[in-house]
């Protein structure tokens, strides 16, 4: 089969066997496809010497600045397996050793669940890791998308653009994220709108027509001088540059496609995902409880 | 309350503290951050604590009155009987439990009761004031049985299914395992059990997961118990 199928009553998701990766996105309520792909994607930290002959000092990436020196695409084959049943479906990628993302379909929900796994982030072959995923989508939204205000109104970001000076882009990849506390989208004028709402805050930006991107992770060598006078390497153990392994996170953005009616409503409640039930246990099992 | 057992107090100077801009902002030192860590850590099981107690509370019918009475210790085993699904908690005789490593599939009170092959009691707790319906997976040892069912506050049975937990996961556990994080991999689970759940605004409602029966005894039908999934890999 050239492309693989898995739906629920609301939606439905095709991939691609032979790459692994997603294809499409469609609503049964009005049979509307969108093309949509997931993938992780990581950019390469800027270093402290610029290139040669001059070497002059250049701003790293660190703690307090994102400076990336180039974007480093996923895998162009994606090991995949899909889990099927009555309750849910998970698409499962591995896109690296280190970083895989499982696209989670409940079988009574309109919007997707996106869990990324991140880390622990390569080290050994010296290069400043700062992890995104990044979505793609036929989405004609132009040079303009949305990220929320602290959750609270959702702004407009147009790229290399300021409301108030005239711009001169020097970081086009930077100078174009934004905080998502809560939501971004891109939208068609009086169209389709993809959204992704997050677990916790993240920077993101679309940095191309149909693209939303939103950071998870990042390992980098060096200090960027703005005080803290340590590199951002996170490890499992709470230690830093020591021998444990690097820190894994793992978080979740929920995806939705909707019409124009729908996406504003669609998108607050989806909000409600980050107060999700609480789950506890009863039980008579002689030792404490995981802690 | 004055003499209540446990409160919410370390939670809100931690999260008090974590206002700083160089905390939760993640360009503080790495010991500052360890330091952030365990205050945060510290004040979430002590707000635990205060949450399981008003969840009693909740059960026992007397919540509407907790403002006007001082605190006590509640014990489940002494809970007033009430209404199902709060007799069920009473019945229970047990401890409440959350497992703060639900989403790496680690949940030792879960993994330990269906390696015995005995029921667990589920409370789902809605924080938000409107009902909600959402999926709940719940780590799970299949060495007794990977036959489950899983059961409402009604008794009445629910769609369920069995998923391998991924690859992902599986690293990340024994990652869990290599930092110090698990002494060992006996709460880490291979398969979930997937169901959804309704539950009521500012409450909760109760699930029993359990071995299913072979066969039912009123219809002497199989029962199917909780659906398996289907793996394909490329």
């Amino acid at each position: 089969q050239s492309t693989l199928q898995v739906a629920n009553k609301l939606i439905s998701v095709t991939l691609s066997p032979q790459t692994g990766k997603l294809l499409s996105l469609r609503r049964l309520s009005d049979n509307s496809v969108t093309q949509l792909d997931s993938e992780v994607m990581w950019y390469n930290s800027s270093d402290e010497k610029g290139p040669p002959p001059s070497n002059t000092n250049h701003e790293p990436s660190g703690a307090y600045i994102f400076r990336p020196n180039g974007a480093v695409a996923g895998t162009a084959l994606v090991p995949v397996t899909i889990v099927e049943g009555p309750v849910l479906t998970e698409i499962r990628q591995e896109f690296y050793p280190w970083a895989s993302l499982t696209t989670r379909i409940w079988s009574d929900t309109e919007h997707i669940e996106s869990e990324w796994t991140a880390g622990p982030l390569p080290f050994q072959d010296q290069l400043g890791h700062e992890v995104v995923i990044r979505y793609e989508s036929n989405v004609t939204n132009g040079d303009e998308f949305y990220t929320d205000s602290n959750g609270r109104e959702m702004l407009k970001r147009k790229l290399n653009f300021r409301p108030s000076w005239k711009l001169d882009v020097q970081q086009p990849v930077a100078g174009n994220y934004y905080p998502v506390t809560a939501a971004i989208y891109i939208q068609e004028k009086a169209g389709r709108q993809l959204a992704v709402v997050t677990d916790r805050s993240q920077g993101g930006s679309s940095l191309k027509q149909g693209q939303v991107e939103l950071m998870v992770h990042r390992r980098i060598f060096r200090d960027d001088r703005r005080g803290v006078a340590e590199n951002l390497n996170e490890t499992m153990c709470g230690c830093t540059n020591c021998n444990c392994p690097g820190l894994v996170a793992r978080g979740t953005h929920y995806l939705t496609v909707q019409g124009s009616d729908t996406a504003a409503s669609y998108r607050r409640t989806l909000q409600q995902r980050v107060n999700d039930p609480l789950v506890l246990t009863f039980g008579k099992a002689a030792a404490p409880t995981a802690g | 309350a004055e003499d209540a057992t446990s409160s919410t107090e370390k939670l809100e100077r931690a999260v008090a503290l974590l206002q700083h801009h160089d905390a939760i902002t993640g360009t503080a030192k790495q010991d500052v951050a360890d330091d952030y860590h365990r205050r945060l850590a510290a004040g979430m099981a002590e707000a635990e604590g205060a949450f399981k107690e008003e969840l009693a509370l909740l059960a026992s019918g007397e919540d509407t009155h907790r403002a006007l009475k001082t605190a006590s210790k509640w014990d489940l085993t002494n809970l007033h009987t009430a209404a199902d699904p709060a007799q069920q908690l009473d019945h229970a005789g047990g401890r409440l439990g959350m497992c703060p490593f639900l989403n790496a599939s680690v949940c030792h009170p879960t993994v330990e009761m269906s390696r015995l092959g005995h029921s667990i009691l589920l409370a789902i707790y809605n924080p938000l004031g409107w009902p909600r319906t959402e999926g709940v997976r719940v780590p799970l040892d299949t060495g007794f049985t990977s036959n489950w069912t899983v059961t409402d506050g009604d008794g009445k049975e629910v769609l369920s299914q069995l998923v391998p937990v991924s690859n992902a996961t599986l690293d990340l556990q024994n990652l869990m395992l290599q930092a110090d994080i698990l002494k060992n991999l006996t709460a880490a689970a291979s398969y979930e059990l997937a169901f959804r759940a309704d539950a009521p605004p500012l409450g909760y409602s109760t699930y029993t997961i359990s071995p299913a029966e072979a066969v039912d005894l009123t219809t002497r039908n199989p029962i199917a118990g909780a659906l398996s999934s289907t793996v394909r890999s490329w």
